[in-house]
Parts: structure tokens; sequence; C-alpha cells
């Protein structure tokens, strides 16, 4: 039945009555694919009906494909359609006094599925929901986040992690994330290819305090591992017609670097922001390798330079640059675009010089915290600026401080141009962030990494040459194998080390992996199909962000529709239609688009014909507003001009 | 290490042993006036056998001075150096590092092609055993192709031979073991009992090994081979013997 009435004897209602009877996390990961499943059993022990709220965060670049909600044997389900469609069909039967989406959070890299539905006194229901992500390795690990905020106790509270890795597991590790309170709690079984991590907190250990009725359980529960990494021409593993080739050499010498860093330091950025970036920068030049160069360029509606050339990064050079930058105070404007212009003179200016060595890697670090207000405002413009200008063997990468920056435009700018972006906090966090953001391009070991397979043996295969591979993180490949005309695939990478060119080969059995697979029955068999589908639609929608014509947008976004409906998965272009089993019932829930402005969170809103006491307080529909609200981000700012000129620090 | 020297005018094969401590190193080629450098580290067996402890080469080093390269192979790794720039790979990759027209081919667990100029290829060979063997340990093999590639003055165990000595082998004779005849060898104004014997050569059977019958030279090659096989020990991996 949905529940049970096994009671382990402690009570756990709140004020309100009502009472979480079971919180349940069961996870899988199979080769970097994780599948979560998250159960919530609450019960309204109260007379008067009440909202029950599911409310869960879900890490940014996964995967919902599953949800359902059982209210007293009455199973609603759900399915992926096309977004439009769903709306459609959410329109002919909204569900009275449910509602469900998913919205932007105020974390910087999960969004929040929410589900609310009024019901009366002593009715349980069972929430249920699933979702998928390729965690990637970052800094020497995989870092697997379970966000975990039952609200309240629970009963049973209880995480399950199963790790099953076919390359063999050098470590796992669990972090103490949720507090030295639950401290010796988590228990972790580990074999020379599977994990396995259980975190079951009583009721008493779950309590903020021994008489407290409210949850210590709030934050993150975190699991990091790493792989044997035996070859240096990694990983290749195929499986049910799909392969995953994954490839993070170690122990080669970093190449040099020749290294930019441009800094905001515009009105906006005065106080804690600056002073966090100093803190960050500090630690970054000292980290600089002496056979490095670099230089600092600060920009506010000027754009000022520490040295006008690259310099090598001895330790008086790396003192002097900390002191400029201390002694800067943020005023003024904020001209981008001859920010990164000088930037990019620069490095040209020291290429023609034959200053570079010719192994080294040259890289941009652009920081800021808003948009241009000086000079070029126009982003496309300074994007096509910076494109035309910069050399072909030059990575941009882009940190957005803050929720006020156009993140869609720093990130356009760093996938254009072989970088990556990240958005930060503004806050006593920046500088750590910064730090680890940096660390994650600070170790050049390759650059023009090209991973090829034999003609015909393979198709539909994601990117497949790199600009650099940096220490700590990982390159990987997925396709499509040809398994009834191929019995081995060989794979042949090509690649500049600090100081020699590289090729590895690889060869493996299209049924090595069958054997090991078969026998685990927690494996995912469909996890390289999975993978290879998600580094797709994700590829996709970096190509469709950087379309140059409408006609090609419109076909990538076909594409990305069709997978995202044949694997079931929400995305931009799809949402998710939840109904009860006869279909006069239903609730919807799609993705938000990210937010040119606002800071804040975005809120989820219930049919106008539920204008009574059952609104969720989180979600008042705007009095103007008279037409239905569905489930989606807050109202965008589109009614206002799209740009604002604003001065800097208003 | 057991040396086979294929003499290409006699049409003869000349072997003879060394059996020195772990941890010495041995100059196999020395040419400074090529710029060519191979000496092999000794390590030992696990423990001894009969009262002797069996030695192998389990690391060898190669130094091309003109390039500034450097390759060392080990029974774990195999690292190209440049300066103080190393780039490596392990016995279970395959794949090849290039530098300066040296191409140095990995073959996962296998054998290591160094190819010079796309002129003159070197080959060593791993001899993998079984891990918990109580005796045995992974060990290297090392071929150098009979070429006119090094100058005339190059020199070590190997090396010397480049230019080859007149040999002549007569009086065969039954030796001590009915199996294995005797004869008389000149060389180098020495005259020399040699015993006929078989060697293995590894190259296309890493295994077993293919049959060369060759005469045995006693005494770790003394007479054979120029002076003591102790002049051609050197004090590191890169050191070119002192005055041949």
């Amino acid at each position: 039945s949905t529940l049970n009435d096994e009671d382990s004897g402690e009570s756990v209602e709140g004020d309100d009555k009502i009472s979480i009877y079971s919180y349940k996390v069961r996870s899988t990961i199979t080769s970097r694919l994780v599948n979560t499943m998250i159960q919530s059993k609450v019960e309204n022990k109260a007379k008067h009906s009440q909202n029950l709220v599911f409310d869960v965060q879900i890490p940014k670049g996964a995967f919902i494909h599953n949800f359902t909600m059982n209210i007293n044997g009455i199973t609603f389900t759900s399915s992926i359609r096309e977004r439009s469609a769903a709306r459609q069909q959410y329109a002919q039967a909204r569900a009275k006094g449910k509602a469900a989406g998913i919205v932007r959070s105020s974390a910087l890299d999960t969004e929040n599925f929410k589900a609310e539905l009024n019901v009366p006194g002593g009715m349980k229901v069972q929430f249920e929901i699933h979702y998928q992500e390729a965690i990637r390795r970052k800094l020497g690990s995989y870092e697997y986040i379970i966000p975990l905020q039952p609200g309240r106790l629970a009963k049973h509270l209880e995480v399950d992690v199963r790790i099953i890795e076919p390359q063999g597991l050098r470590y796992v590790h669990v972090p103490n994330s949720l507090g030295d309170h639950f401290a010796g709690i988590t228990t972790i079984s580990k074999g020379e290819k599977k994990a396995h991590v259980s975190f079951k907190p009583t009721v008493a250990q779950q309590r903020k305090c021994p008489t407290c009725s409210a949850t210590a359980v709030d934050g993150n529960f975190v699991v990091m591992y790493d792989v044997q990494r035996e070859p240096k021409a990694g990983e290749l593993e195929i499986f049910n017609g799909y392969f995953i080739h994954y490839f993070a050499p170690e122990n080669l010498d970093p190449l040099p670097k020749n290294i930019l860093f441009v800094i905001d330091v515009s009105g906006s950025m005065w106080g804690l922001k600056m002073k966090q970036t100093v803190e960050a920068m500090k630690t970054i030049l000292g980290d600089l390798r002496p056979e490095d160069q670099f230089s600092i360029v600060d920009f506010n509606h000027n754009v000022r330079s520490w040295r006008d050339d690259l310099v090598a990064a001895t330790p008086s050079q790396t003192e002097d640059a900390k002191k400029y930058i201390q002694e800067i105070h943020p005023t003024g404007g904020t001209n981008i675009n001859e920010a990164l212009l000088r930037a990019i003179f620069i490095l040209k200016e020291a290429s023609n010089l034959k200053m570079l060595d010719p192994n080294s890697v040259s890289m941009i670090v652009l920081v800021s915290d808003g948009d241009p207000t000086v000079g070029e405002l126009k982003l496309t413009t300074i994007q096509k600026n910076v494109k035309q200008n910069i050399p072909e063997d030059v990575s941009l990468f882009s940190l957005g401080i803050g929720f006020d920056v156009d993140y869609d435009f720093l990130e356009r700018l760093a996938h254009e141009n072989h970088g990556m972006a990240q958005r930060i906090f503004g806050s006593q966090e920046t500088s750590s962030q910064m730090k680890k953001f940096y660390n994650q391009v600070s170790t050049p070991l390759l650059k023009k990494v090209e991973i090829n397979y034999p003609q015909g043996s393979v198709s539909d295969v994601t990117q497949n040459s790199f600009h650099n591979y940096f220490g700590g993180s990982e390159i990987v490949v997925a396709g499509k194998v040809d398994s009834n005309n191929v019995q081995h695939l060989q794979s042949l990478i090509t690649a500049t080390a600090a100081n020699a060119e590289i090729v590895l080969e690889t060869l493996a059995d299209v049924e090595g992996l069958d054997e090991f697979l078969k026998k685990e029955e927690h494996a995912d068999p469909k996890f390289t199909e999975k993978l290879w589908a998600y580094l797709t639609i994700n590829q996709l929608m970096a190509e469709r962000n950087l379309a140059p014509t409408a006609a090609l947008k419109r076909n990538i976004t076909r594409s990305i529709l069709q997978m995202s409906l044949d694997h079931h998965i929400v995305t931009p272009f799809t949402a998710m239609l939840i109904e009860n089993p006869e279909g006069d019932e239903r609730m919807l829930a799609d993705s938000p688009k990210d937010q040119k402005r606002g800071c804040c969170s975005g809120t989820l809103s219930v049919a106008p014909n539920n204008l009574d006491k059952s609104i969720p307080s989180w979600a008042k529909p705007t009095p103007t507003s008279e037409r239905l609200l569905s489930a989606r981000q807050a109202p965008t700012m589109s009614a206002i001009k799209q740009h604002i000129n604003t001065v800097d620090n208003d | 290490p057991h040396f086979i020297i294929y003499l290409q005018k006699s049409q003869e094969n000349i072997c003879f042993n060394i059996d020195s401590e772990p941890g010495d190193i041995l100059n196999l080629v020395s040419d400074p006036e090529s710029g060519v450098l191979v000496n092999g580290q000794l390590i030992g067996a696990k423990k001894r056998e009969d009262k002797k402890l069996a030695t192998y080469f389990g690391k060898i080093g190669f130094y091309f001075k003109h390039k500034g390269l450097k390759v060392e192979i080990s029974t774990e790794t195999i690292t190209l150096k440049d300066g103080s720039y190393s780039t490596g790979l392990s016995w279970s990759d395959t794949g090849s590092i290039i530098r300066k027209r040296l191409l140095v081919s990995v073959k996962k667990d296998s054998s290591v092609t160094i190819t010079v100029d796309t002129e003159i290829s070197f080959l060593v060979l791993l001899h993998r055993v079984w891990k918990n063997h109580p005796v045995n340990v992974d060990f290297l093999g090392i071929y150098i192709p009979p070429t006119n590639w090094f100058s005339s003055s190059a020199h070590g165990l190997i090396g010397q031979f480049m230019s080859e000595p007149e040999v002549r082998i007569y009086n065969e004779r039954p030796g001590r073991d009915p199996k294995k005849p005797e004869a008389t060898m000149e060389v180098k104004g020495h005259k020399l009992t040699v015993t006929s014997g078989l060697q293995k050569d590894y190259r296309t059977d890493q295994v077993f090994g293919t049959n060369v019958h060759c005469w045995f030279v006693h005494n770790s090659g003394k007479g054979f081979i120029d002076g003591h096989y102790k002049d051609y020990i050197v004090p590191h991996l890169y050191r070119f013997l002192r005055n041949p």
C-alpha cells in the first residue's frame, strides 16, 4: 500500500499537523550517469484541508524524466510533451487546488521542482520524482550533490547511493556537508568497481536539538569519487550500441600559460565584490608558475593595464601585480568591449614579438558583474568584435558575479572562443568560487586534442576536438557503434604536450562490458545511450546559443526537441504534463528560461478560479494579470524595453 | 643479462653473460661523436636461487645529445625528457610520443620502438612475469640493429661491435658436455675456448622466443669485449663511457 502504518514510535508531526512518513533518496551512478529518485510520503493529520508541498532542488544540467503523485490510491502520472502542446492540454483540464512547476532557485546551480496540492484532513500523498544527469569531473573528482531539504522531521529518512564504475574506483569520499551534527552516520562500503553509500539518521538524530521539532537536515549530501586511470588513452566503454570515451591523462608536465586577467572595476564592484576579487587574485597570482606569462587589464569606463605586455610570473612580478590590484578603487561605468580588445592586443603583440613559447596555451579570464554601460553597448557587436580579433588559439573564460550580469552573453562569449563561463555569488563566497573556477583552468596539460575513430564503425559522434585539456577535468566523447559489424572499436588520440606530440591508441571489445554489467542489477542498461543523448543535447544547446541565422536556430531547436521527446526529458522545449488516470485533472511543469534581470527565485502560480485561501503563500499572481498564469517563471521583464540605459550604480 | 652479438661479415653469433650487481649501470652504446648513449640498469631477482642472485635489465636509458632528448624505459613507464619537461606513457598504453624527429612508439604490455630521424630504430621488449612469482621479476630486453649509423669511435658492451672485429672460429671439437661442442676462437689477438650454445631471440615470440645458435664466450665475455666488463659500469643512467 502507499503508506504502511508500521510506526517507529517517535512523533514527527509539525504544529500544522503535517507529517512526513518517509523521505527517501535512491541513486545509482553507472559510469558517471546518475539516476536519482526522490520519494516523499506525507500525511495531512489535521481535521481541515491543507496544502501539502513537495519542493525539491534539481541540479542545473539534470534532466527530469518522471514524476508521480499518489493521492489515497489515485496515481497522477507524468508524460513529456512539446511545450506548447503540453500547455494546451493543461488548459483543457486544469487540476483544482493542485499546481506543479520548475522554478528558478536563488542558488546558482539548481532549479526547484515544486508540486503542491490542497488535500482534506487525514489524506496521505506520495510524491516521487526521477531525474538524471551526467556528472563531470572537476578538480580531479566527480562530485555528486543531492540537495537534501525535507523541510521537517521524517519518520524514515534515507539516502542510498550506489556507484558502478567499470573503470574501477580509486576512492569514494563523503564530506560532512550536512554539518558535524551528522558526523559518523554515513556508511560507505567500497569494492574494486562498486560502492554503496548509506545515510539513515533516526528521528532523534534529525532533530536540531534533543527537544526540538525542527529538522537539522538542510543542505547538500555530497558524494565525491574518482576512478582508476591506468591507460593514458583513457577508457572506451561500449554497451548497447553506443560508446563513451573518457580521456583524462595524468602525470604530464603542465603547459606554460600566457594569461590575461580582465577585471571589471566599475562602481558596482565597490565593496564586498572587489574585496573578494582582490583576495582571490592574490592567491591566483601566487599560484602562477615561473614559466607562465601574465598581465592584468582592469576596466571601468576607461581601460588600464598593470603592464602593457606579458610579463614572466616571477615572484617579484606577481608581488607587484598583487599590490597594483589591491590599490584599485572601483568607480565609474563598464567598458567591456575596449577591455577585451586591449587584452587581445597584448596577446597578439606578444605573439608577433615571438615572446610566446610555441607549446604554451593562451587564455583570457574576464571577471565582470554587470553589462556594458560605456563604449560599445550592443552585446552582439561586442561578441563580433572579439570573434574578429581574437587569435584562433586563444581561449576566453568568463566569470559573472551576481545576478545583474547578462549571463547568456558571457556564456556565448566563452563558448564562441573555446572557453567556458560560470556565474558566481556576489557575496562572501566570491573569492573561493573564483579560485575554484580558476583552478579548473590553471593546469593545461594538453592542447589541440583530437579523438578519431575508424570511418564507418561509428556515427553521430559528439564533439571530438578540443582546444585544451586541463588537469583535473575529463574529455568525454560519445557516439553510436555499428555493433553488428564491428567487434573491436579503435580510437586514435593526437595531442600536443609540454614538450612533445602525443599519439595514443585504444582498442575496445564491443562486448567488453556485457559480462560485467549483466551481473549488476543496479546498473542502468541504457547508460551509454543516455550519456550520449545528454552530451548531444547540451552541445546542441550551446550551438543554438551561437547560431548565426534563424533558420539554423530552428533546425537545431527541432533536433533538441526530437531528442528530448525520444528520451522523455524536460528541456527548454518540452514540458511535463501530470494527469490523473481519467485525464480530467492536469498539472504542468516546464523549465524556466534564464532571467536577464532579477535576482529572486521564480514563483509558481495557481489557476485563478482557485483564488481562495488555498493559494500557496509563495505564489501570489499579480492583481493586474487576469490572464491564466500557467506554471512558468515569474512575469518576465519583456514588457519593459529590452535595453535600459542605467548608470552603473543605480 | 644475456648478450648476443651478430657478426655480419663472419656470419656468426657470439654470446656472453654479464653477472653484475643489482643497481649497477652497464654502458651498452657510447658514441659521443654521434651523440648517442644507451645504458642499462640492473635489477635483482626477488631472492637467490642456488646461492646466486639473478640480475636483469630493469631500466634502460637512451640519450640523444644532439637533440637534447632522453628516453627512460622501466618496467613501469616510458618517459621522454626534454630539458625540464617530461612526457610519459605507461606500459598499459598504446601510442607514441614525437619530439624533434624522435618517435617513441609503445605497444601495450609488449614493446617500445625508438626511431631516430626515421633512420635507425631501437627496440625494447618488456618481459612480464607473474606478479606473485617467488623469484622472477619483470625485466627488459634491448635490440640494436647492425648499422653504420654510429661513428667509428662508438663503444660500449654492444657499441664496440658496430665496427666488426676480425673473428676466426676453428677446431670444433666435442666439449665436456657431449651436447655442447667447443671450438677455438681468435679475436682481438686473443685465443679463446668457446662453447656452442643456444640463446633466445624474443623479437618474434615474446614468451617462448626463437632459438639462436651462438658461440658462448665464458667469464663475462673476457677476451671478446675490450677490457673487463666492470670497465663498462657507469655512475648514472646518462653518463658516457669515460675513455674506452
